[in-house]
C-alpha cells in the first residue's frame, strides 16, 4: 500500500482546498513556528480516525474547521494506492482509492461523515479497509510533538502499559 | 493474556538491543520487574551508551534518554509494522551527530515503508528523499511553498531556514 | 498577602506585555480568572502572534507556546532579578528566526547580567560573546576544550557541531 | 556582583578538578549529548544550595559523587567578585571571594559542608551571603532542561502559583 497525497479542505490553518503530495521513501516538512506542520499531522489522524479531538488539540471536532475560511464544514481525504486481487482470480491490479471524513457544524450537534471513494461508508467499514491496509487502528504509527519526551518521562509501570497493547 | 503479553514482550525485547545497537551504539536491555506476573510490575530499560557504564533510564542526559526512547518507538514499529510512519520533531534533544544517525536509520527503513518526518534541523532534512516547505501567509493560512527534492540546493525560504 | 500578590501580578503583567512584544512581535496578556479573590483561580495567558487572532496557550503550535513560556520567564526574572540567569536547551522548539529572535534578546540583557546558557543551535552560539566546548571522554569523564570568543571561526570540535 | 568560575571537583562526570571559567555577558556551553552540559548547571546548583537531589537528578546527595572517581567525596566551589563598603566609608572595594559546598559519604549519614574563603559556614550564613548578593535562594534564575514544556503544559491555577512566590 501506498500514500499519495492528503487533501485539506478548511482543516484548521488550510481555508484553501490543499493537495499535500506524500512521495514514496523518507519525506520531510519543515517551515516556521506555527506555520501549519502539525496540523498536517492532525488531519492523518482525523482521516483515519485513530484519534480523540485532544489528540489533535481542539476541544470539539467542530474546533478543527477553519476559522479562516467561512463554510461551517471541513473535509480530509487521503490518497491510497493498493494492489487488489485481480478479476477472476488473474493477477493483482493496483487501484487508487480515496478515504475521507468530513464534519459539519450544527446546532443540533456535528455531523460526521465517512467516505470510500465519495461515497458514504460507516466508520466500523473505514477501521476495516484500514486493518486490511496494515493501519494500526489505535495510531500506533504516529509520534506527536513532544511524545518521545512523554516517553522518557514515564515510570516503569506507565512503560509496561505501552506493551499491553501490543498483545 | 499473560502468555500473548510475554511473548510481545520478548519480541520488543530482541528487537530493542538491535535498535539501541543502532542508534545508542551501545548495549541496550528490556527487563520486567516482575516477570512471573508481569501485570504486578513495570518495564525497567537498562542501556550502555557507548564508552559509559550500564545505567538506568533516570540518570541520563536528556539526548541519551530521548536515543533510548526513539530505539523502544522504532523497536515497536518493527513488531507492530504500518505503511506509513509519521514523527513530529521527535530529533529536538539530539546533537549533531546523534541526529545524523537517526536521520541514517530513518533512510534504511523508509526503502520499504514511507516516513513523513517534521524537523527543523537541516542535518535530518538534507538526509530526506525530499522536503515539503510550508509557510503561513496572513490571513490567508498555511501555503505548501514546493516540495524540494534531496539533490537541489537551496532551503525552502529564508523564514523556513533550519536551525 | 492579596496585596502583595496583586502588587507582583501587575508587575509581571506589564513586564511580559514587553516581552511578548519582544520574542513574540505581538500583542500578549496575563489575565487573572478572578481578579477580586485571585487564590481562587488561575493565570490566563491570552496572546496575538504577529499576523493572527488572539488565542489561548491551549490553540497553539509548539514553537509558539514556547514563546510565550519564554517570555514569562524573562518578564519574571525582570521582577526578580539576579546577577546569573542560567538556561539549559531553552530554544529546542523554536525554529531559525525565533532562535535568532531569542539570541538577541539575551545579547540586550547580557550587557547587565551574566547569561549562561546550553544550547545545540548555531544560530543562538554564534551570536554570544564566548562558546565553551565540552566533550565526553571514554574513563576520564568531561573534559572543557576550551573557550571559543565570538570572533574566532572554526566549530569547538567535530564532535559538538551543532545541528 | 560577577560570577568568575565553577571549580568541579569530583562531582558527577568530572572526576578530575576542573575549573570552569565564567565570563561576563553572554556565554554559551556547548557538546555532544551526554558530555557532561547539565553537569555544569547541577554543580551550580548544588554550591548555591538551591535545589534538592531530586533537582539535580539524582536519588541522594551521595549519587553527586563520581563513580569515575575514587574518592568518597565531592566538592564545588564559586569564584565571586563584589564590591564591598570601603574600609572607614572610604570607596568601594572589589574583593574576589569562594563560596564551597562539599558532600562525603559516610555510613552513618552524608557528611555536607558549606564554605565560605576555605572555612566552614552554615548553610544560613550561605544564604545571607546569597541575598546580600542578589540570588534568589530558591532557584528562580535557573531555567533547567524540559522546564519551558513543564511551564507550556501547566494548567492556569499552576501558572499562577508561580506568581505566588514572586509575592
Ligand atoms: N481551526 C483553526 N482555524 C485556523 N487556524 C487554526 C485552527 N486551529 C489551529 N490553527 C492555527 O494553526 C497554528 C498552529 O499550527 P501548527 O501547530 O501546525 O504549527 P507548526 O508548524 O507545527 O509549528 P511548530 O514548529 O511551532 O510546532 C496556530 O497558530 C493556530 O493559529
Ligand atoms: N555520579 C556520577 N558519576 C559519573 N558520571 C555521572 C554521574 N552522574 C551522572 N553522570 C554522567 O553524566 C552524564 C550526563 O551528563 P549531562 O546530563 O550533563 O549531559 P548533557 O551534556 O547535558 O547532555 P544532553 O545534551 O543530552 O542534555 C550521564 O551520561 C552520566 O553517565
Ligand atoms: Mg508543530
Ligand atoms: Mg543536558
Amino acid at each position: 500500500v501506498r500514500v499519495q497525497a492528503l487533501i485539506l479542505d478548511n482543516f484548521k490553518s488550510f481555508p484553501k482546498r490543499t493537495r499535500v503530495p506524500i512521495e514514496d521513501g523518507f519525506s520531510t516538512v519543515s517551515g516556521p513556528n506555527g506555520s501549519g506542520k502539525s496540523n498536517i499531522i492532525d488531519a492523518l489522524q482525523f482521516v483515519l480516525a485513530t484519534s480523540t479531538s485532544k489528540g489533535m488539540r481542539a476541544d470539539r471536532l467542530s474546533d478543527l474547521i477553519s476559522t479562516l475560511g467561512n463554510k461551517p464544514s471541513c473535509k480530509v481525504e487521503l490518497e491510497l494506492k493498493a494492489l487488489f486481487p485481480g478479476p477472476g482470480g488473474g493477477p493483482p491490479v493496483a487501484r487508487t482509492f480515496t478515504l475521507g471524513r468530513s464534519v459539519r457544524r450544527r446546532k443540533s450537534g456535528n455531523d460526521v461523515r465517512y467516505l470510500l471513494d465519495g461515497s458514504p461508508i460507516r466508520l466500523a467499514d473505514l477501521q476495516d479497509v484500514m486493518r486490511l491496509l496494515g493501519f494500526p487502528t489505535s495510531g500506533q504509527n504516529f509520534v506527536l510533538q513532544n511524545d518521545v519526551i512523554r516517553l522518557t518521562a514515564m515510570g516503569p509501570v506507565a512503560r509496561r502499559q505501552v506493551l499491553d497493547e501490543l498483545a | 493474556k499473560r502468555a500473548a503479553f510475554l511473548e510481545a514482550f520478548e519480541a520488543v525485547r530482541d528487537a530493542f538491543a538491535e535498535t539501541y545497537a543502532e542508534l545508542g551504539r551501545g548495549e541496550g536491555r528490556l527487563i520486567l520487574e516482575d516477570p512471573k506476573d508481569p501485570f504486578a510490575g513495570g518495564l525497567l530499560i537498562k542501556v550502555r551508551p557507548r564508552g559509559k557504564k550500564l545505567s538506568r533510564m533516570e540518570s541520563m542526559s536528556g539526548g541519551e534518554k530521548a536515543l533510548t526512547a526513539l530505539s523502544l518507538i522504532f523497536a515497536l514499529q518493527e513488531v507492530n509494522p504500518a505503511p506509513l510512519f509519521i514523527f513530529d520533531e521527535v530529533d529536538k534533544d539530539l546533537d549533531g551527530v546523534n541526529t545524523m544517525i537517526l536521520a541514517e536509520a530513518i533512510r534504511r527503513r523508509a526503502e520499504e515503508r514511507q516516513y513523513l518526518v517534521i524537523s527543523h534541523h537541516r542535518v535530518l532534512l538534507e538526509r530526506s528523499d525530499q522536503t515539503l516547505g510550508v509557510t503561513m501567509r496572513k490571513g490567508h493560512g498555511t501555503q505548501v511553498t514546493g516540495v524540494k527534492m534531496a539533490a537541489a540546493e537551496e532551503p525552502a525560504s529564508e523564514e523556513a531556514a533550519a536551525v
